[in-house]
């Protein structure tokens, strides 16, 4: 169930914006049984800098999950699934990635994010990282795809903040696209 | 209005402190 920050405390470091951190894991078998939106957990909402680390480091870290496991980092009040209004219109960078890196460019990319780097105003929706069988995929929503100077800027950021081999490939979809290709989920 | 923005090496100091835990 769904909780809301706290307030940040006397001497905590406020953010631009609360967010709140799901899990979901598919377990085998289960594909079509139970819709996306039931295996999303809930696992917390922060305001603050510290609050952020005080929930973080008490979760395990992407390469130390097992299966088909993914966090997702929204804005508080934005679902992480294409459905939500803040979604609907979106699109995603996409960002495939050899096992073993996961962890670390998740963290650059999670710490970019609630340090306001991306500077796109409003557009920034979440991250999610997917720990997959073969690659990791790294991904982070914006609000409008058809925005193409904000795409091409949060692709130029992510590079620079996420320090990735040269040869690491990056791919925009947009929402609508995922969904005719059932690619997203 | 201003925008609260933070590098990363200070996110990084932060994780330190007692109120982080």
């Amino acid at each position: 169930t769904f909780r809301p920050a706290p307030k940040p405390g006397p001497g905590e470091h406020p953010l631009q914006f609360n967010y709140s951190i799901w899990f979901s894991k598919r377990t085998p078998g289960n594909k079509t049984s139970t819709t996306f939106g039931q295996h999303l957990k809930f696992v917390a909402s922060f305001a603050s800098v510290e609050q952020f680390w005080a929930v973080y480091s008490h979760l395990a870290r992407p390469s130390e999950l097992t299966g088909h496991s993914d966090y997702h980092l929204f804005k508080e009040g934005i679902r992480p699934m294409w459905e939500d209004d803040a979604n609907k219109l979106g699109g995603k960078w996409i960002i495939r990635l050899k096992k073993g890196l996961a962890s670390r460019c998740w963290e650059n990319l999670v710490l970019a994010m609630l340090g306001e780097q991306f500077v796109v105003g409003e557009e920034i929706c979440g991250a999610v990282v997917s720990v997959r069988f073969q690659d990791d995929i790294l991904s982070l929503w914006n609000r409008t795809a058809s925005d193409q100077a904000t795409t091409i800027r949060i692709r130029d950021t992510l590079k620079r903040v996420l320090h990735l081999p040269s040869n690491t490939v990056m791919e925009y979809k947009t929402h609508t696209d995922s969904l005719k290709d059932h690619s997203s989920f | 209005g201003t925008r609260i923005v933070y590098e990363r090496a200070f996110l990084m100091q932060c994780r330190n402190s007692p109120l982080a835990k």
